[in-house]
């Protein structure tokens, strides 16, 4: 089993999750987020001065599953998050040693 | 003929109103149903799915999908099948079962159409969408038996499942066949016989997915009670997966007491989309399962 | 050592947090997130049509600890988390290789 | 590949970028959590009886990085972020298999 971490641009979400759902990936756990990278926060008037807001609003998705299905699934975020302009944001796959299904108590494959 | 219409259409319009009348008490306890519906015995939808009154499933999806496939090769084909699950599955339906969801995404990842034994493959899945297969094979033991294990393994492939779809299966076309109650009961004997986990007496112990539970349910609500509406209410009422356990107690009742037997209060509440197609693949599984006469 | 991460129904932190330390586990880290998967997301009204809330709000449990203690933590989750009801949630297992105590740089089991 | 998961007090988050930003990572992801641990949480008025929130609000900082970087990446985020009282927070290092950068499909070393 591996975990895909997906940060992406917050309006990506539903794009992404239907992407995901395209290929028989219907579960997943979704975090807003903050990120700081090359793509530079905006700037904003504040008790009359301007400031720059040095990171961005994005969304963390978390998805477990087989690792066989990790391929398609990057492939299927990427397509659907991508816009070519910088701040598209990263993947990252962590390898998970168990996963359980607190409701049954099934284990692994079983349990996503 | 004639009396085989109306039973084999009885199981199947039998089958939607009971995912329809069970789904709204589907995943409560019987001491929840009664708290908050007395005895639940009308068409309201909700439940945990928030459905319209009638509203049937993946349980009655699951068949049409199955019926589909069957009727478009004129046989069972496990590839044809898998895709017609995989189009339902991509209509975005109201539910999808967490077993058969892994079976269809395994295929779409690999193709493979077989799954692995598992212990983890009990749950009633497989077992709820066999009445096409049921009724298009009437006239061929071999093939009901190869065709039901083929569209099971797809997703299920358990030793209680197996044995539990085979069996209601036996106990449909010994219905639809007109060989009332007790030829029924002879073949729910034979399956306690060779697997006494499936015994519901003195009465079943839960109401659950699994597929023992399931059955232990049916058998116990179908084989006490004397018409089409005591038995959905009797089963629904127990709670658990009320959908699927009042689904499978609406086909045997459906194939007892016939389309006639089913309250038309309840049947008027299906949608007629879901009343046609399900008339339109019972005329064309029994057409096919005459000329697979053996 | 193991990292848990638990996304479980909100109204179980608490059930969850008191049965982890009765099996002596005091430390952990806690996030709200949005959950996706079989449990349906509530309806709702906006401006006079109904619409369905598609996610749940949960709650992410993330506890780093040693391996030994792993089935013990599981079971105890599982346990105080489960309601028998779809949507309870999933445990994933993940590998830590490192642990460090800020305040004192303590490693690995010592760190928590 | 490996993700550094901070999870400090929010005031020094900034004090902890700079330091990232100093040995080069200019890139991560954070999060508002909820720490539970030795450090106590406060007392609050509610309603004319006092309580107490067992909880403190912490950031977690997700940076994925080479294994190399490592070493001195904690020994930053260390620095920067220890007050010496209880409450500093922690660090985990976990293991990836792969980082993947959507906006321009650049794997591993080259996606952060
Ligand atoms: N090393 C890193 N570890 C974890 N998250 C990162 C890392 N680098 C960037 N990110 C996340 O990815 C987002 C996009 O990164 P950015 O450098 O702006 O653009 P791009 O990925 O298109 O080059 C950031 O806002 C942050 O959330
Ligand atoms: N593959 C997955 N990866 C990560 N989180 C998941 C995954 N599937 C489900 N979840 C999380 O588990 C929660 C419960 O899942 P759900 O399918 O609703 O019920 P159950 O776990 O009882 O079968 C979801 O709301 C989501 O937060
Ligand atoms: N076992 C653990 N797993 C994950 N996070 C933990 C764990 N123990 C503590 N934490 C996090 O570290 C924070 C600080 O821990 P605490 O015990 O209060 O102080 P210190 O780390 O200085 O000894 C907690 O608020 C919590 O966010
Ligand atoms: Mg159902
Ligand atoms: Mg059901």
């Amino acid at each position: 089993l591996c975990k895909i971490e997906a940060v992406i641009k917050p309006f990506k979400l539903e794009e992404v999750k239907e992407a995901l759902t395209e290929i028989g990936i219907a579960g997943l756990t979704v975090a807003e987020v903050k990120g700081f990278g090359r793509q530079k926060g905006h700037t904003e008037i504040y008790r009359g001065s301007e400031y720059t807001v040095d990171f961005l609003p994005k969304v963390k998705i978390e998805v477990v599953l087989e690792e066989e299905l990790v391929p398609k699934a990057t492939e299927a975020i990427i397509k659907a998050a991508r816009t070519g302009k910088i701040g598209d944001g990263k993947i990252f796959v962590i390898p998970v040693t168990e996963a359980i299904r607190i409701r049954t108590g099934e284990r692994n494959e079983h349990a996503i | 003929r004639e009396g085989r219409r109306a039973r084999a259409l009885g199981a199947y319009l039998g089958f939607a109103v009971g995912d329809a009348l069970g789904a709204t008490v589907e995943f409560l306890s019987a001491e929840e149903i009664a708290e908050s519906y007395g005895v639940h015995r009308r068409m309201i939808g909700g439940g945990w799915l928030g459905l319209k009154p009638g509203q049937v499933t993946d349980d009655t999806e699951m068949c049409l999908a199955v019926g589909r496939a069957i009727l478009a090769l004129g046989r069972f084909d496990p590839c044809s099948m898998a895709e017609e699950l995989v189009r339902w599955y991509r209509g975005r339906p109201v539910d999808v079962g967490a077993t058969c969801l892994q079976g269809i995404r395994r295929y779409l990842t690999d193709g493979s159409l077989d799954a692995l034994p598992s212990r983890w493959h009990g749950g009633n899945g497989a077992c709820l969408r066999n009445l096409p297969v049921i009724l298009a094979t009437l006239g061929d033991e071999e093939a009901f038996g190869r065709w039901t294990i083929g569209q099971c393994h797809f997703t299920h492939n358990h030793r209680f499942s197996d044995a539990g779809t085979l069996a209601l299966g036996e106990m449909v076309r010994s219905l639809v066949g007109g060989e009332g109650i007790s030829g029924a009961r002879a073949a729910a004997d034979r399956l306690i016989a060779r697997h006494p986990v499936f015994a519901f007496d003195p009465h079943p112990a839960s109401s659950s997915g699994y597929v023992v539970d399931t059955i232990q349910t049916v058998f116990f609500t179908f084989f006490g009670s004397d018409s089409f509406a005591s038995c959905l209410i009797a089963t629904v009422n127990r709670g658990g997966d009320a959908d699927s356990t009042g689904a499978l107690a609406g086909m045997l009742a459906g194939a007892t007491y016939t389309a006639e037997g089913i309250p038309r209060g309840w049947l008027r509440k299906l949608s007629a989309k879901v009343v046609n197609e399900i008339e339109s693949q019972v005329d064309g599984l029994l057409a096919l399962a005459d000329t697979r006469k053996r």
